[in-house]
């Protein structure tokens, strides 16, 4: 069978309560970049991290992965690359 | 202003617009066989206004002149970029054209003398840039979710690989952004999904293993070439709800659209295409009901898509009466029918989820062999919130594991029998993980009931050698069923069903759910007096006509429909059966006719075929009167058999003389003395000769003229001169060679005339080439093989 292998980006994916502010300032603290909201769904935000490897085999780990561990953050998410094709 | 029977036909100055078959089928121009009653749509007024779609793909060329117009920046955003200009990445390869070309398909502006018309062509069409860069659950989010109060339809024509061996869909941030749209999108009333069915010819991938058109929450469109046949790229799949037209084979005609840079394209559009032209009728159909939910839509396409002369073995229907099957759904989407019953569509009830629970005992899954597992489902009957009766979407839940997920089919079959394919064998995939919870969905048990013995197969067909020490293993399945506790269609959405294929699926049409006092606007066919509800059967009173449906009910029309006429001012009346426009009910009061149905001129009736006397005009429409000479005809003065007394002329019937007379109109007279038969006087009127003359070009001669010979054959009896073949200016009887004098320029050579420039013995004077003859002889030139040809056929060795 092909192996096929996770690719980790350096974008984020996270939940965070206490408006944008808040994310702003949780993102700033950890060197995060807060892109903004995703879409339309509400407390999620979009977080950059340019000291990262832009794309990687193995998830990132750093001091920047103490975010999980803010009490307003109740969700976090390495973005993983997926395949999608034109139909 | 609505004209019924097609006898209109819609034109636009579009260079493209007469290669658009699969809009303007029904003008007879092209020999397609069915289209999507596009231009029907338009013709009751609904060209996408006010309504907004959104591609997701690479990008959207919004400079294009067909898009420009249309272009809406608050539908469009650059997630790959994160920016607002949607502009796709322009490289040699044009890779990024796809989203263009789907957008053209949807919105294309009309009359603008450019390349195409879309199907919604006044609708507000956006892009989403997501997929010229890395995807990523976030990504498809983003795009999901873009302005959800603002965007009615987003349409999308990708997924996960169709390499038929991924199965893959949407991770938790887009199965939010599905239920975020659904839940709050369009002011609470769902975002419109729109998916491309894969697109696995190569690989025989089948579309369960895409868990974004597997969604209940996704409209999944499949696509059939204009021949009704599959294309070679569709995969077949239980989770289909409808078809429109895409390209398939090289005979097929194309579908057009916009291009990247500027231009336009009749390319391969696979099933691509096919989503976007979806959404553009869908779009056609919100026009017409602003108000409906994201499963009114559906269930919508349900009761209007037809089977048609879709091409498919597996056609079958379902309890409740709806034809559908694994290629095409419920058929090729009929942009007509759904924007009238879009028009006075009631709300569907609540939806109702029930999750059935079976046993979760393990059960081994042996090679070659089967696993049945039986469920007798109550459709929560015990839970007033949660009681489904009647079926919409049906999903069975499963987890397996397998030394080879490729070698697995799975089959559902309903407690009315409806039996749907889940899963097809995959040849291309070895993958070991099985299913982990894996959601399965079939649309093939809509609107059938809920309760009873649901029969889940799980069928092994190793397709290599395998392991038999790790069989397979169906650890768990759920049946979650989506549906209703009450009636889903009020007696209001039963019309119109005339041009409908199939019978009302309702079973029970007194068991509709109350309507409430009324605040909304009122159908723009109502009058100022006002209206109970937002359809055209709420009005109190019409603004211009009305008929009434089946169960008395009023609907408000601009025009009278095919098949009825205006009684007086306002009401509209049925038309006799098989007219389709008439002034009066009896059945000879038609002004046309229903599709199989000729008018006969001279009564007003539509008859299924023309009687004797009568023949089919050019358009094939109505029955005209023959000459009145002709007992049948092809037309009007070309008979093919004659009234009695007349005899056939050619093609035209005269009265019948007695041998050597001929009728002049008003009495029969003698024809000329040479003449046995004649049609009318003088010797060049002849049929045939009187003993001692010889019939040639219609005159009796007593011997033949030049350039005729005397045919001794017998023809009706009677010998005739006949022409002399052209090379002959003279001759003894028919052929080439049988002249007995030729034309100027030409010889006679034993019965042939042969051009002049032949030399006769190399002595005779000819015409032109006496002297080179000479020469020739002269010189010896003969016994030189090379110069013998000059001499042609007449020289001799010995010169």
């Amino acid at each position: 069978p092909a192996c096929r292998t996770r690719m980790y980006t350096n974008h984020w994916a996270v939940r965070i309560t206490g408006g944008h502010q808040e994310a702003s300032r949780i993102a700033s603290k950890y060197g995060y970049v807060n892109i903004g909201q995703i879409g339309a769904l509400k407390d999620y935000y979009h977080f950059y991290h340019s000291k990262t490897i832009k794309r990687s085999v193995l998830s990132s780990r750093g001091t920047h992965s103490f975010i999980s561990m803010e009490p307003k953050v109740e969700w976090i998410q390495q973005q993983v690359v997926k395949r999608r094709i034109k139909r | 202003d609505y004209k019924p029977g097609g006898t209109q036909s819609t034109y636009f100055n579009d260079p493209k617009w007469p290669s658009m078959w699969y809009m303007h089928c029904s003008d007879n121009t092209h020999h397609c066989q069915s289209d999507m009653n596009i231009v029907g749509a338009w013709k009751r007024g609904y060209t996408g206004k006010n309504v907004v779609i959104t591609i997701l793909d690479d990008g959207i060329e919004r400079t294009h002149p067909d898009l420009m117009q249309n272009y809406d920046s608050n539908a469009s955003y650059d997630v790959n970029s994160n920016d607002i200009d949607p502009m796709p990445r322009y490289d040699a390869s044009n890779e990024n054209k796809h989203g263009t070309r789907c957008a053209g398909e949807v919105a294309a502006i009309a009359n603008n003398s450019h390349c195409t018309v879309g199907i919604a062509f006044n609708a507000k069409i956006g892009g989403v840039r997501m997929l010229d860069g890395d995807v990523t659950d976030m990504v498809e989010a983003k795009s999901l979710s873009l302005n959800p109060q603002h965007i009615h339809i987003y349409s999308a024509s990708w997924g996960p690989d169709d390499d038929g061996k991924t199965v893959d869909g949407p991770a938790s941030l887009a199965r939010q952004a599905f239920e975020n749209g659904i839940r709050t999108g369009r002011n609470k009333l769902g975002s419109i999904f729109v998916w491309a069915s894969g697109n696995g010819g190569r690989s025989k991938d089948h579309c369960s293993c895409d868990g974004y058109t597997n969604s209940i929450y996704t409209i999944s469109i499949s696509s059939t070439a204009e021949s009704g046949k599959k294309p070679w790229y569709l995969e077949e799949c239980a989770s289909t709800l409808a078809t429109t037209y895409s390209s398939g084979e090289s005979y097929d005609k194309k579908i057009i659209t916009t291009d990247l840079r500027q231009r336009c394209t009749d390319s391969h559009t696979g099933t691509s295409a096919s989503a976007p032209m979806a959404a553009g009728i869908i779009a056609l159909a919100l026009e017409a009901n602003p108000f409906l939910t994201w499963r009114d839509v559906q269930h919508i396409i349900v009761r209007t898509s037809r089977a048609g002369h879709l091409n498919s073995n597996d056609w079958k229907t379902n309890a409740a009466g709806y034809k559908v099957s694994h290629l095409y759904g419920f058929g090729l989407m009929d942009a007509e029918a759904m924007v009238m019953e879009a028009e006075k569509w009631t709300t569907v009830p609540q939806q109702h989820v029930c999750v059935e629970s079976t046993d979760h005992q393990a059960k081994t899954i042996r090679p070659d062999s089967q696993v049945h597992s039986v469920y007798k489902a109550t459709g929560c009957s015990d839970n007033s919130n949660h009681h489904v009766i009647y079926l919409e979407h049906v999903v069975v839940r499963i987890t397996i594991t397998h030394p080879r997920r490729g070698d697995l089919a799975i089959f559902l079959t309903s407690p009315s029998g409806t039996k749907s394919q889940l899963l097809a064998n995959r040849l291309f995939d070895h993958s070991t993980e099985g299913f982990k919870n894996w959601e399965f969905m079939t649309t093939h048990c809509w609107g059938e009931k809920a309760a009873g013995d649901w029969k889940l197969e799980i069928h092994d067909t190793p397709s290599q050698l395998r392991s038999f020490k790790s069989p397979g293993k169906l650890k768990e399945w759920s049946l979650v069923l989506y549906g209703t506790s009450i009636q889903p269609y009020s007696p209001r959405n039963d019309f119109p069903k005339v041009e409908r294929v199939r019978s009302s699926p309702v079973e029970d049409p007194t068991e509709d759910y109350g309507t409430d006092d009324y605040a909304g606007p009122c159908n723009a066919e109502c009058s100022k007096v006002g209206c109970d509800g937002p359809g055209p059967d709420h009005c109190t009173d019409c603004l211009h006509y009305y008929y009434k449906s089946k169960n008395n009910t009023r609907i408000c029309v601009p025009n009278c429909p095919p098949g009825h006429y205006n009684v007086d001012k306002k009401r509209c009346k049925k038309c006799s059966p098989n007219c389709e426009t008439c002034v009066g009910s009896h059945s000879d009061q038609c002004l046309s006719c229903k599709s199989g149905f000729y008018l006969n001129e001279e009564s007003n009736v539509c008859i299924t075929s023309c009687p004797d006397g009568f023949y089919l005009d050019k358009n094939k429409i109505v029955c005209r009167k023959c000459s009145e000479n002709c007992k049948t005809c092809t037309e009007s003065q070309s008979c093919t058999e004659c009234r009695h007394g007349l005899s056939l002329y050619g093609s035209r019937c005269a009265v019948r003389c007695e041998e050597g007379k001929y009728h002049n109109g008003r009495e029969c007279e003698p024809c000329h003395r040479s003449c046995a038969t004649c049609a009318g006087s003088g010797a060049d009127a002849c049929i045939n000769c009187t003993e001692g003359y010889f019939l040639e070009d219609g005159r009796c001669v007593q011997s033949c003229s030049g350039g005729y010979y005397l045919d001794h054959s017998l023809e009706n009896g009677y010998k005739t001169c006949k022409r002399c073949d052209a090379s002959c200016l003279e001759c003894s009887g028919q052929g080439d060679k049988n002249c007995t004098s030729c034309p100027n320029g030409y010889i006679l050579d034993t019965g042939v005339c042969v051009i002049g420039t032949v030399c006769k013995d190399a002595t005779e004077e000819s015409w032109a080439e006496g002297g080179f003859c000479m020469l020739v002889k002269k010189n010896n030139l003969c016994q030189r093989k090379v110069l013998q040809q000059l001499c042609c056929r007449t020289c001799t060795h010995k010169g």
